[in-house]
């Protein structure tokens, strides 16, 4: 079996954020 | 009572259109470009890739990135650093183990990932702490 796996919650931004035009 | 209009907001929207295109990535449905990765083929969306990652936006966004079908990235990330990124993207979930979070690191890092090379980062220290 893979074992226990622990999950973590990040809240935070996870991607860059793409600029609004312009 | 005198609202203007109403909206419903269908909170699962962004984890079910997710779910989607990771199907469509899994079933080869619509990918447009193919990763060479350490040698290892990986197809995939280039809207995901752009919307996921600084280096991929730069690449993609202007007109040099139009006809590209095949990415090798010399010089760049392992498979075993980038698959998990891949999977990222697509499920919003990062495998993290101290054998991997290394190369996960670096990969993220030429991906210009910045929050997820800050997890990594986070994920190093609290694995490494006595």
């Amino acid at each position: 079996s893979e074992g226990l796996v622990a999950t973590v919650k990040e809240a935070g931004r996870s991607i860059h954020e793409i600029p609004r035009e312009e | 009572e005198g609202a203007l209009g109403y909206v419903r907001e269908f909170t699962r929207h962004p984890s079910d259109v997710l779910g989607n295109l990771n199907e469509l990535r899994l079933r080869g449905i619509l990918t447009d470009v193919t990763l060479l990765v350490g040698g290892q083929p990986l197809r995939a969306h280039k809207a995901v890739l752009i919307a996921c990652s600084g280096f991929f936006y730069s690449i993609f966004r202007g007109r040099a990135g139009i006809g590209v079908e095949v990415l090798s990235l010399p010089g760049g990330p392992e498979a075993r650093g980038f698959a998990p990124l891949l999977d990222f993207m697509y499920t919003s979930r990062l495998r993290l183990s101290p054998a991997t979070a290394p190369a996960v690191l670096a990969a993220a890092t030429y991906l210009q990932m910045e929050h997820v090379v800050q997890a990594c980062h986070r994920f190093i220290q609290t694995s490494y702490e006595p």
